[in-house]
């Protein structure tokens, strides 16, 4: 059996039950520790008074990112792949059953740190959100560029480092347009919270499409 | 067949051959981004006068890192593995055949940037180093437990950034010592020199060792 194309099957149910429910379901990729769970933890708290979240954490081992998660505000399943590299969609659809996803909801699932693996694996998502840091090089959509092809926003983080490191926005942006013609881009310290506004926007339209 | 047990069968027949030529080959891994270029980059030239060296290099995508080495003055030959995560022994194997590696050398492996698929393939090295980088937290041991159970020696790099970053040397070093009680540390900054000292008196001490 393909593990590819019965991930493919999986994952085309869960988009279907995300879409039945009007559930706004995205999937936060990147390099460990490019800032997801920070990311998410100031949605959370911005957004909770008028949105209704639920969060999936992924990582191999403890339940670190899942109670970062529940302490701003948010239910938050905690997936353990052990050895595993990735999500899966099997692997989403069990973690909904533990919990009752509202309709009218987003569910925001921060895959394991990994540029590679999770490229690969349809877990049913709207919308897949790669996030780099600028401390990572500017070379990274070249060098691992199936993430940046099979996403629609690339958020460039911890932009309060730049006057530190050697980065170029301008040559991050181009080599992954060069990939992802239509991947659109946010500059963001989650830090200093730069770029907030205008990922809450992105959400909020997102949001709005689906209704 | 069993992937892991071919891989182990095929490490074995690459550490034999190393150990018969008296080659020093250490397996360099770690996160997209958290240096191990630049660190390589530093070592051939410091050192290239003195010892053979020699260079796999593996990605996804793209030759820049075995551009990046051979500016440096060290051959190197570079794997693409396309959508593959890791590098494996066979593809190692292969690499050997493309050099001419000499006796009483040093071959460094500069494996895919993943904290997570690496940790399960063997190449044959003889030391494994994992570097992190200050800016990725410091609770990566605790989530990405194998790769540190399996390493040799963690360089802690980039601590030019330790007074922009939430990092706790201390904690870091204290999570992987309790999965990996021999785990030896370096703390570095492969962009200002700092730790370069220590890390070329650790590989002298293995040559030596070797011989
Ligand atoms: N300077 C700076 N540090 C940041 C920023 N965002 C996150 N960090 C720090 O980066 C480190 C990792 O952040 P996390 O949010 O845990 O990253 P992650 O992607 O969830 O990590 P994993 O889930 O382990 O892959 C933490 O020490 C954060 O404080 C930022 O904008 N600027
Ligand atoms: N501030 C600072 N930046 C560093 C340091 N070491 C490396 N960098 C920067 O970090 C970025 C990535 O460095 P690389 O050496 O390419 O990292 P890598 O681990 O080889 O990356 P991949 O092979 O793509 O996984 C580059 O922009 C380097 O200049 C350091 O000690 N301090
Ligand atoms: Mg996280
Ligand atoms: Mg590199
Ligand atoms: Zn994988
Ligand atoms: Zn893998």
């Amino acid at each position: 059996m393909d593990v590819l194309s019965e991930n493919n099957r999986l994952a085309e149910r869960n988009r279907g039950w995300f879409e039945g429910k009007q559930v706004l379901c995205l999937n936060m990729v990147s390099s460990p520790g490019s800032g997801k769970t920070t990311i998410l933890e100031r949605t959370i708290k911005s957004l909770i008074s008028t949105h209704k979240i639920f969060v999936i954490e992924g990582d191999q081992q403890t339940s670190r990112d899942a109670e970062r998660i529940e302490r701003s505000g948010a239910q938050a399943v905690q997936i353990n792949t052990g050895s595993g590299c990735h999500l899966d969609a099997k692997m989403v659809y069990l973690a909904l059953k533990k919990m009752e996803v509202d309709n009218n909801s987003i569910l925001f699932i921060e895959n394991v740190g990994n540029l590679v693996c999770p490229a690969l694996f349809d877990l049913g998502e709207q919308k897949r959100v790669v996030i780099i840091s600028v401390t990572e090089g500017d070379d990274k959509p070249l060098k691992y560029p199936y993430m940046f092809q099979s996403s629609n926003l690339c958020i460039i983080n911890k932009t309060d480092l730049l006057p530190y490191v050697d980065f170029s926005v301008e040559n991050a942006v181009q080599y992954a347009r060069q990939l992802n013609p239509d991947l659109e881009f946010i500059l963001m310290s989650a830090k200093k919270g730069e770029g907030m506004a205008e990922w809450y926007q992105w959400l909020k339209n997102i949001v709005t499409l689906s209704d």
